[in-house]
């Protein structure tokens, strides 16, 4: 498939189209992005590639088109409806996230174990049982679990998301979930991220 | 320097042989890690090397030099003394996550503008004025600084950690931070994480 790194430069390349266009500019080339992004143009072309697009001649691309390009290929030109699962502080901090609309995400339903909570509407999400996750799965038509409780429950509720039709999970949690091969899980790692700089950091103090 | 994927495994490489280490195992292969953590050994091989350490012929690596070698590498043989600015829901989730002392970061003291969040204790935690951020900076000699405040803020207080002597930068913020050369900047994109996840299901759902 398209390389990963192309695909998670995408959304930069988004914002800055959206910034563009609200400012009225009909057409971009690979030049301006990338002396904005501070990438290679050549590169530029390259991830912009991996949407379908093809930059014309001396007109480089048409705004409205490249973005258009870029949401289909991503998917964010539909929003897609999302379940998430854990309402504690990450949970918590997911849901107050407004950005993720921008980013065609649209977390409909929440659910946690804790009778405390269910029943209580978190930023405008209300909080259900787990054991109503099946049917308003299956209602609502969800594609997309957001796996945010601890990690001795994450394999039993990704087993749970699995049951429930949802075919993507988002994966905070720092277990490696076992799940069938055709569901698609991407796991997030701060601890990756946080690996890289205090290795830099370490470095430099050496 | 040493390829960003190796460094960003090393973390679950860690995950492993502590458990391992738990359950007495003196020495582990690259072969075993391989086949615990999915990867082929030769990646193994590759990614430990980073860390200086070479295995030994049919013994492969004593975990106990192992772990050290990895820990002294990413600097999580010492803590990490961090501070936060940004006391909101990310900010929040942050400091409530008792796994990053695992990780050897410890966030020592939180930072906010919000005048009804300053003075106020958060998982254990002070909230002070930015404005206190110098003194402590100092005093502490803190090196690390998480950024979780708005879009819009983010740049004018990343550069009030440069001037207080902070080193490295934990971006959450969505823009691209201008600071000196010499700075270290991580940027965390859960938006980046979120495209591979959605153009993945646009696919199978084409
Ligand atoms: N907080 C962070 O900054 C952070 C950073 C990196 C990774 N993570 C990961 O995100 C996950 C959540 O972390 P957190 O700090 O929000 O934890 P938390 O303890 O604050 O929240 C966990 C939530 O999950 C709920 N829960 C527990 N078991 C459940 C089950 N079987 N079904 C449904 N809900 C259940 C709990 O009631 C709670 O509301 C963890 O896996 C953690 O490792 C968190
Ligand atoms: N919430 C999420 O899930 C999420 C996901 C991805 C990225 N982010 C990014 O993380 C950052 C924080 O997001 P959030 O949802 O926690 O926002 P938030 O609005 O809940 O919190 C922001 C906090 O920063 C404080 N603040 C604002 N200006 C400040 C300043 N000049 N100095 C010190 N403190 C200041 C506010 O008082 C508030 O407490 C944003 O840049 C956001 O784009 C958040």
């Amino acid at each position: 498939g398209a390389p990963l790194p192309s695909i998670r430069r995408l959304p930069q390349y988004l914002q800055l189209l959206r910034q563009m266009q609200t400012k009225g500019r009909i057409a971009v080339s690979c030049t301006h992005l990338a002396d904005d992004l501070g990438f290679t143009s050549t590169q530029v072309r390259k991830d912009l590639a991996v949407t379908g697009i093809i930059g014309k001649p001396k007109v480089g691309y048409i705004t409205e088109e490249l973005i258009a390009s870029i949401e289909n290929f991503l998917g964010w030109n539909n929003y897609s409806d999302a379940f998430l699962v854990g309402v504690g502080n990450m949970g918590n901090a997911l849901l107050g996230y407004d950005d993720f609309r921008l980013h065609g995400l649209n977390i409909v339903a929440a659910f946690d174990a804790n009778p405390e909570k269910i029943g209580k509407n978190v930023h405008n999400c209300e909080i259900f049982a787990l054991d109503k996750m099946y049917e308003l799965a299956e209602r609502m038509h969800i594609q997309i679990g957001i796996l945010t409780v601890p990690a001795a429950a994450a394999q039993s509720v990704a087993s749970e998301m699995v049951l429930a039709g949802i075919r993507a999970i988002w994966n905070f949690s720092p277990i490696a979930l076992e799940v069938p091969d055709s569901i698609i899980v991407e796991n997030v790692r701060l601890y990756s991220s946080l690996a890289v700089l205090t290795s830099r950091l370490a470095n430099t103090n050496k």
